[in-house]
């Protein structure tokens, strides 16, 4: 198996790897992922070496990959499915987010309703027609919804969702989504941080 | 001055209206308004006719500036000029946000570095050079940035703004910001959100 001192410094490669690929740094030499888990580059490569990762010379380690053999290793690989339901802005910018690979967030499908927008690439995903997101979550086995259309929409969106087997939901929409008991939803609303701010700024100036 | 009847109902009707707009609505008639507030539609014209607000025939009122008038009534007029730093996917997703806007957070201004975004128009701002941040930041009188920026550069970013004046910030980068002990600084890490999630679904499967 793998040696004990080497499963130790695992979980710091691992903290760093995420840092890396939240930064969107695509590769990282073994020097440089080194100094940053505070290891000589050698012994970092005999350690990666006992996971069957060798890197490429010149360029180094692809940090995604490597991240994902690190935490499989580590008995961490998670892989949760994640639909993204209407692509504009937002839901373009939740699609590349590589906060969400690193952590085991696979976005597996995207669709919109707009035919200007179904059929386009986006971060390497083929849009697909809203009209079959039955279809969709089923083929992907997508078990985390992302609603990041207009508000109108965004409760009949949800029902399909939840019809379709999907039991998370992470809400961007300004609407409060009515749910059955056994399904979650998270509601992000980024205008309660300015008010929080603002808050804190007011009580600045009133000193 | 404004019979007290009225002022009562004032609070009421700022609520539905800070709905109508959350949810992107720009006109509302005065029967809808006034059933949205559970009033009668001639006393809701005759409550904002005090306020020197008559709406428009066939068209109603508009909602984001209706919305304004009860809330300086009310005495609750905040304007806090935004910044946004950064006017890609999520950056042109913040600059339309309605929720911000019914709030008292008026995006004043948009940078970017991109020479084809630069000069744009996003949500009827022109997009100004991010090498004029400070002249930017002094005109408008901006009081909030936020980033939404790639990391590489969003301490940088961040740096400028304080220099010019800026005392809140709102970082969307996945990068741990440095400021000065005057500034406050509120991170949003949506993949949080995607995780906590994630935490649930798994107590459900494993009981
Ligand atoms: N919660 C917050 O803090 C916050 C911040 C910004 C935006 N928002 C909200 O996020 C949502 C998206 O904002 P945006 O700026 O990306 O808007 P957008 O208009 O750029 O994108 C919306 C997308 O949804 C698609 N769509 C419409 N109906 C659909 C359907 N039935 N199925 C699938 N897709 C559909 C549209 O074609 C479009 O591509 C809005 O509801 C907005 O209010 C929330
Ligand atoms: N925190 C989260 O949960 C979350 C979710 C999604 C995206 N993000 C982050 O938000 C940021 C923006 O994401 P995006 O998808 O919109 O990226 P994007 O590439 O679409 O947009 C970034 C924009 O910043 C501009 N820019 C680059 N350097 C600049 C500078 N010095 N000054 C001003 N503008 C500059 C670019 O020209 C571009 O228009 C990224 O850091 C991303 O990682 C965070």
């Amino acid at each position: 198996g793998i040696p004990e001192a080497t499963v130790a410094r695992l979980p710091i490669y691992l903290r760093v790897l995420g840092a890396l690929a939240d930064a969107g740094t695509r590769t990282v030499s073994s020097d440089e992922l080194a100094a940053l888990a505070g290891v000589g580059s050698a012994k970092l490569r005999r350690d990666l070496s006992h996971l069957g990762s060798y890197g490429t010379r010149g360029v180094g380690y692809d940090v995604e990959h490597l991240a994902y053999q690190v935490s499989r290793e580590l008995g961490l690989t998670q892989d949760w499915p994640v639909l993204i339901v209407g692509v504009g802005n937002l839901g373009s910018a939740l699609a590349g987010y590589a906060g969400f690979a690193s952590r085991g967030f696979r976005v597996c499908a995207l669709v919109d309703a707009d035919p200007d927008v179904i059929g386009t690439t986006v971060r390497g995903l083929r849009v697909q027609p809203a009209a079959e997101l039955e279809d969709v979550v089923r083929h992907t086995g997508a078990c985390i919804g992302v609603l990041a259309t207009p508000a109108p929409v965004a409760q009949r969106m949800c029902d399909r969702l939840v019809s379709a087997g999907v039991r998370s939901i992470l809400n961007f929409a300004p609407v409060v989504l009515t749910v059955p008991a056994d399904v979650d939803v998270r509601k992000v609303d980024l205008s309660m941080e300015l008010q929080i701010l603002a808050f804190k700024e007011q009580r600045k100036t009133s000193k």
